[in-house]
């Protein structure tokens, strides 16, 4: 499909870019409200000692995800598609333009809510992170399997929620997204508690580190 | 643009052809996991001994959910999207030339899971419902303002969760909502202890009752 093409054409073109400035770069997608902008604030936190972080926020409205994150001290662009329901390379080619990439190390890009389109566009990103919530339920898998597919690590976020949600079946979910991407790394945690985040930001570290 | 126009036409269509055979339809949005096949469930729980339901899955893929709703015995069509982000009235279209009309009272489409598009294609439904559940967090009516500000009933879901989730302000989500939206109808209710359920069934069956 033409436009599909032309986007990953200008999509290698960011890769490109970004790694010639030493910027490696993150695209982080979900249903709205799984728990993006807070594990872009736990993974802010965790690294900031370490690399020099700038963020890309994606809505279709509002600027309180840019300005939540601003607040870490980080350099914060808001995109807002005005409705369209996915980020793609154009706009984040925009994003970037507004960025001091040579201050850079690495950039996060909080996608869209959204659990369908996101995928199918390269926004020429190093890694495509997701996160299912606990509420949300176990079979999202089978019902929005391209996601699940394409990212390199999906966590399972509000895992604080397990002992309520008693028809979360986690180890379903890894078998289920494991038979649609064997290779892809499940991390378990909890933005609220912390519990799993260490884990996330080691595995995290050492993919930035062998990304650049 | 002309193919929101063109849509709104056949949806217009599907409304009036539905009205001539005194059969009901609602469309039924919110994000993945937010709990609309659990509200159906408990809407034709509370109504299939004075209504004849029917029900339309729409899904990007997978039968889960048509085959969760057939089991409470109501005739239930999958429309399966392959990819695609919202259902639309061509699609609707095709799944009620499979359904028998005269032999339905009432019809509920479960949209795909997405706050984002399924606001912006009409179904040709008569009612227009959404669900926001509690883990999705208060601010989704500024994020994703163009479903909180079409539908014609909102549904708080989960509201069981109310008691750990200290960070959800129902009052602020009826504020913020209602600031989009003065005539929106919003009841709480959660799918897993049946509070508020019976509200929204005599509501709904009002609803009906007039719309037929
Ligand atoms: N219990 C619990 N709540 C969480 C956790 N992570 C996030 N939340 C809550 O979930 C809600 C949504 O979190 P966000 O971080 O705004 O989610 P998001 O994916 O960025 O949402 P959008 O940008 O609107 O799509 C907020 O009320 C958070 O406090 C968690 O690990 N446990
Ligand atoms: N605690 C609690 N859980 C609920 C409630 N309603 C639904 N759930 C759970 O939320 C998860 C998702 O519910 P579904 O009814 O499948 O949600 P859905 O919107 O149909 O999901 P998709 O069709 O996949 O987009 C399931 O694990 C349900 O058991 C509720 O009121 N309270
Ligand atoms: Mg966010
Ligand atoms: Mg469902
Ligand atoms: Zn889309
Ligand atoms: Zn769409």
């Amino acid at each position: 499909e033409e436009i599909l093409g032309d986007n990953r054409e200008l999509a290698d073109g960011l890769r490109k870019r970004l790694k010639g400035s030493g910027v490696f770069m993150m695209n982080l997608m979900s249903s709205p409200g799984s728990g993006k902008t807070s594990l872009v604030l736990r993974t802010i936190r965790a690294l900031k000692n370490e690399l020099k972080i700038g963020v890309i926020e994606g809505d279709i409205d509002s600027v309180v995800d840019a300005e939540t994150v601003a607040k870490e001290g980080v350099p914060a662009v808001q995109l807002r598609t005005g409705g369209f329901c996915h980020l793609d390379a154009t706009m984040i080619g925009k994003a970037l333009d507004a960025m001091d990439l040579a201050a850079l190390d690495f950039i996060i890009i909080e996608n869209v809510g959204n659990l369908v389109c996101p995928a199918e566009f390269d926004t020429g990103a190093h890694l495509n992170a997701m996160i299912l919530s606990v509420p949300e339920g176990d079979d999202k898998p089978l019902k929005y399997p391209l996601m699940f597919s394409l990212c390199n690590v999906l966590l399972i976020n509000k895992i604080d929620y397990l002992k309520y949600a008693s028809d979360f079946n986690t180890d379903l979910v890894k078998e289920r997204v494991r038979a649609l991407n064997p290779g892809i790394t499940i991390i378990e945690v909890s933005c609220k508690t912390g519990e799993g985040i260490d884990r996330w930001a080691d595995w995290l570290k050492n993919r930035i580190r062998e990304g650049r």
